[in-house]
């Protein structure tokens, strides 16, 4: 494994995107997987649509009752996975463009899919295992608790105590081998975190959080996904 | 205690933010927050200040990072979590296929 490895260096990440007030990081956080495993089976990188699963996807999770994607009130990204699995795929975001209001009608045009899934699966518990999936077949979808994110503004974040409560979907992008820690005085290996805030929050809309021992619960639920050519 | 190379000469209480309706008028100007009434104007100023102290906590539990007034600075964080999160509390699915381990040598 590269010490370093970002997928933005290799184009397969689109700019950084705004859920609004709106509990859609879930859609968000299996767009930018879907994106990226596109742009690696076909080396075109598209903005997929957010907006499809806010409104199409009420895909449940069959052993836990009640556990379905609702729009701005929550969801999975493996559930959405499934989902785009078996609505056929997902539309681009202009043909199908973020609104961040849900309880509108579907508007799924089949016609007009962009990127379709092949499979996807989750990533075990293991930080090498993650890195190496992660460079092998795209950014991947993880969950984190976000308690520091709130006030985050920049640096890599490694807080001595952070709850493992997953509570926001983001995309890992990539990893670092080592930044600056003040206190603890010695280099830390981070992960780099796409986040769905927009552009002003934290590092250009990117948050850094340290590797090595699952801080706020970031390797705990992480998943890949793999694309088919359908355009 | 806190920092090595930094002594705080100040007290620690809520009423020594300094320049907290400062940092507030900056605020509502940096991300055009405008309120409806003077109420929800005065509520949004305490929850502001709320949030100064604990981004100072934060940044005492996370040195490494920079925290600080960001555009949440104003929503309790019961509202952050209902407006800005969204991750169903669930692990993931026990029946969900599992990626193959992957060679990490070489």
């Amino acid at each position: 494994l590269p010490s370093d490895f970002d997928w933005r260096d290799h184009g397969a990440v689109t700019g950084v995107k705004n859920q609004g007030s709106c509990g859609s990081c879930w859609s968000f956080s299996a767009v930018g997987a879907l994106e990226g495993a596109h742009f690696l089976s076909t080396g075109e990188l598209v903005s997929l649509s957010e907006q499809q699963l806010v409104d199409c996807d009420h895909e449940c999770d069959p052993e836990e009752r009640g556990a379905c994607d609702s729009g701005c009130n929550g969801g999975l990204m493996t559930t959405a996975f499934e989902y785009s699995l078996k609505a056929g795929g997902l539309m681009r975001e202009n043909d199908y463009p973020y609104t961040g209001r849900d309880r509108g009608p579907c508007k799924f045009d089949k016609s007009k899919i962009a990127a379709s899934v092949a499979n996807f699966s989750v990533v075990s518990l293991d930080e090498e295992q993650i890195a190496a999936n992660l460079v092998k077949n795209g950014p991947l979808a993880v969950g984190i608790n976000a308690v520091f994110m709130q006030t985050y503004i920049g640096g890599v974040s490694c807080p001595y105590i952070c709850g493992k409560h997953l509570d926001h979907g983001v995309l890992l992008v990539g990893y670092g081998a080592g930044a600056y820690a003040p206190i603890r005085l010695k280099e830390k290996p981070f992960w780099i975190i796409k986040n769905s805030w927009g552009e002003s929050w934290g590092e250009n809309g990117y948050y850094k959080i340290c590797r090595g021992h699952n801080v706020c619960g970031v390797d705990s639920m992480v998943s890949t996904v793999a694309a088919i050519h359908t355009s | 205690e806190d920092d090595l190379l930094i002594r705080q000469v100040v007290p620690d209480a809520e009423e020594h933010l300094l320049n907290a309706e400062h940092h507030f008028s900056a605020f509502k100007a940096k991300f055009g927050r405008t309120y409806a009434t003077q109420e929800e104007h005065d509520h949004r100023f305490r929850i502001f200040k709320n949030n100064l102290l604990r981004a100072k906590s934060h940044q005492k539990l996370d040195p490494s990072a920079v925290h600080g007034v960001t555009k949440f600075s104003d929503l309790t964080p019961a509202e952050f979590r209902r407006q800005f999160l969204g991750l169903k509390p669930l692990l993931l699915p026990t029946d969900a296929q599992k990626a193959p381990i992957l060679p990490t040598n070489d």
